[in-house]
């Protein structure tokens, strides 16, 4: 059964959306299929990955709600072996119609059940800890973490790691933080280096030992609808993430 | 009647609550008295003004909640003439509480209904769309958006738009986009000047002149429990702040 990567943290700008883009890109460089679920109702995902606005229904509402089957809602990207499950615009409604659902923290779990073909799939989720990233936490085979080297971003981590050990609780017996990546670490700031001793003195090995560095290449890549390893392979940031995506493979013997 | 303010983009990590303090802190030291609404169950904005995490109780969650008065929830802060209500972190779970509620979107509106001798109160929102953003959008007398000068947070300016114009149809119709400020703006990067000249271009007069410089300043605040007004008044991001909030009260006659 594949590996299910939720990738959450409810701070919000941390590096979530461009983690999933390029992880998925590069496990899909190396011969791996994968597929990305774009959680988030703002669709960043869907663009980063070069989805028309017009070619996203039936995407992750219909395959959450039960309204479309799971192969309507994939979608082959520029990337060879990777596939996205889009954001349609309905998606903003879905918490709130999730609400009085029996089940209702099921429903991504139910729907990537019928996947088939996919050794990885990664869940990027929205910024916040509603239903939709409740979902995301449930599907989950393990969590990631994406912590921006900031002091707001690192006073978020015990209400996440709360939250994940709320759903190992009720929901989902393997929802466990295995994983938390340093994001925008910039060498001529040192709160960047007090985040990340914090991070390794709390977290210990759970943090990857690849760091990715703030990098101007990274933020100009969505422009171009391009994750950074395309738009340009020898960035910082996509060498980075190439070395990411190395560590992730041996930590889950992924070849 | 107060000018109720509402920083609202459901992009994360754009400069929501950095706006909301540095904002509130210069209002307070022109001499208004200002009061900040941490409507955000991360609670930076509480964290960013120093209230210590045992004296939260009650805050935003009891009071839109009608389980508190309002002047139980109000606290001084370190800067004279500003005030705040915390975040509890029961207000994670009030989006949820809320759905069945009659009237769900108007429980903040009738919070603030009884405040008294504040001229301005401004409103930190969560980075999404959902109730408790709503809420800040129903209370609001005017909304202001801080747009991060990069390529992801441009996108979202429209299903932002589209929810504003949603509640000024069916419940406030003061809810309009008065303002956006351009935030995280960093010269050597040319997406910067893209992002402003498309901004420009499609709000025009609504975009503030100042723009609010990326300073690496701004991001060690936080650490210091002070907005970077108080931290380091000399600094580039601090002298924005202070120029953006004369702009403002030259836009609604503070003074
Ligand atoms: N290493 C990096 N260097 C520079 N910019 C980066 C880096 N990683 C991400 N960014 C930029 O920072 C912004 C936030 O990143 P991203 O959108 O991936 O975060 P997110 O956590 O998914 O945000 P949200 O909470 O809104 O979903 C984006 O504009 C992105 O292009
Ligand atoms: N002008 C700036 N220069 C450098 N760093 C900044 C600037 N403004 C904000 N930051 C930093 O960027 C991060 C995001 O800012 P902030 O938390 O204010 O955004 P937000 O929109 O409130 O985030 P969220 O969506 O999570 O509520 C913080 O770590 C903050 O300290
Ligand atoms: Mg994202
Ligand atoms: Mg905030």
């Amino acid at each position: 059964s594949p590996h299910i990567i939720a990738i959450a943290n409810q701070k919000g700008g941390v590096g979530k959306t461009t983690t999933a883009l390029n992880l998925g890109t590069a496990l899909a460089q190396s011969g791996l299929r994968v597929l990305i679920v774009d959680l988030d109702p703002q669709g960043n995902a869907s663009t980063g990955l070069d989805i028309p606005r017009s070619d996203r229904q039936p995407g992750c509402y219909n395959s959450i709600t039960g309204r479309a089957e799971l192969d309507e809602c994939i979608r082959a990207t520029q990337v060879e072996g990777l596939f996205i499950i889009p954001a349609e615009p309905d998606l903003a409604g879905a918490e709130i119609e999730l609400v009085d659902q029996p089940n209702r923290e099921f429903c991504l779990q139910r729907a990537l059940s019928h996947v088939q073909g996919f050794p990885v799939i990664i869940i990027d989720c929205p910024p916040s800890l509603g239903l939709l990233t409740l979902n995301g936490l449930v599907a989950a085979t393990t969590v990631l973490v994406p912590l921006q080297c900031e002091f707001f971003a690192l006073e978020g981590l015990s209400q996440l790691a709360q939250t994940v050990d709320r759903v190992r609780g009720s929901f989902n017996q393997r929802a466990v933080i295995e994983g938390i990546v340093l994001t925008m670490y910039d060498r001529r700031n040192n709160l960047s280096e007090l985040v990340a001793a914090d991070a390794r003195s709390f977290f210990g090995q759970r943090v990857y030992e690849t760091v990715i560095p703030r990098s101007v290449r990274v933020s100009e890549a969505p422009s171009h609808g391009k994750p950074v390893m395309l738009y340009d392979p020898r960035s910082a940031g996509a060498l980075a993430y190439g070395k990411m995506a190395q560590e992730l493979s041996d930590r889950f013997h992924l070849r």
